[in-house]
């Protein structure tokens, strides 16, 4: 869809809600806790590198794994790197985005500082 | 800044690049010249020149836009979400969601819709992909993953200029200041490929 201004959208083209706006209801939530959404929250983080490709365990449990993506996407995103997911983390996940993963390979090298040592993920490139 | 794994780019031989719209798009001119707009931003800080051909088959790079799965496994989401992904070099495809409300002239300033793109925005960052630049954690880098809707961000940043240089080398022509600043040394590459 193309319009060549923001007024020639037509109203019935704009959603009442984005993909990832159910991700709002996991504020607060940190290893240790289960939550409904976790398994859609860690689908994202795998799509974009977070998550190793072999990582399966898409249950509703926050997982050590699922910390140490948070941590590194809170790195990479110059948000406070506490694992847990805070408001500020969700409000920049839900954001729309480019559909290149962040990282690739190894260690993410999107975040000027140096990662943290367990921070180290290995995803395999499509 | 940060490049695709084992830093690929487009090989010395091939400055002058070519790139094509799929033609089943059947795009406006209006909508291809926010793109001839978007290269213009990269070829006037680098030593690459792009050119529009007409045979989608034989360009350096070739655009399109499509719904859902469209056969690279990797299918878009519908309105907002993933907006777009590109290929590292040399391979030159750039792929944008065509269930988007992508918005041409990019004029946010009376409050947009939710769903509106600029999408000028987004094709400056694919051709950072496709050039072979990953994603930068600076947020007002072109290269920043993602941009909030009814947003227009079209400019290079020092981080996306000192990037692209890193690869390609300067435009002679250009007069920018990030050409004196010192680059900030060799990384591991990562960022983002598909």
């Amino acid at each position: 869809h193309f319009f060549p201004n923001i007024t020639a959208i037509p109203s019935s083209l704009i959603p009442n809600t984005t993909i990832w706006a159910a991700f709002s209801n996991l504020v607060g939530c940190k290893k240790g806790q289960k939550a409904d959404g976790l398994p859609k929250l860690k689908e994202y983080f795998q799509y974009f590198g977070y998550l190793n490709t072999s990582y399966s365990d898409f249950s509703d449990e926050f997982d050590d794994s699922l910390e140490i993506a948070v941590k590194t996407y809170q790195l990479n995103f110059n948000l406070n790197a506490t694992g847990q997911i805070d408001a500020e983390t969700i409000k920049r996940i839900v954001v729309p985005r480019c559909g290149n993963p962040d990282i690739v390979n190894g260690t993410s090298a999107m975040h000027p500082g140096k990662p943290s040592a367990n921070s180290t993920i290995h995803t395999v490139a499509h | 800044y940060s490049f695709f794994p084992n830093r690929p780019r487009w090989p010395p031989s091939k400055s002058q690049l070519t790139y094509a719209f799929l033609p089943e798009n059947q795009l406006s001119d209006v909508v291809k010249t926010v793109f001839s707009r978007a290269f213009e931003r990269w070829s006037e800080v680098t030593t690459l020149t792009f050119t529009e051909i007409s045979s989608f088959n034989r360009a350096d790079i070739r655009i399109g836009f499509f719904s859902r799965e469209h056969g690279d496994g990797e299918p878009f989401d519908g309105v907002l979400g993933t907006l777009a992904h590109a290929f590292s070099p040399p391979t030159g495809r750039c792929h944008f969601d065509g269930e988007e409300n992508w918005v041409i002239d990019g004029d946010f300033l009376n409050g947009a819709p939710l769903s509106a793109v600029d999408l000028e925005s987004v094709a400056v960052h694919e051709i950072g992909h496709i050039l072979g630049l990953g994603h930068s954690s600076v947020e007002e880098a072109i290269m920043y993953p993602s941009i909030s809707s009814g947003t227009r961000k079209v400019e290079l940043a020092d981080d996306d200029i000192m990037g692209i240089q890193e690869l390609y080398g300067s435009n002679p022509n250009y007069n920018g200041s990030v050409s004196s600043l010192t680059p900030t040394g060799e990384r591991e590459t990562s960022g983002a490929s598909r």
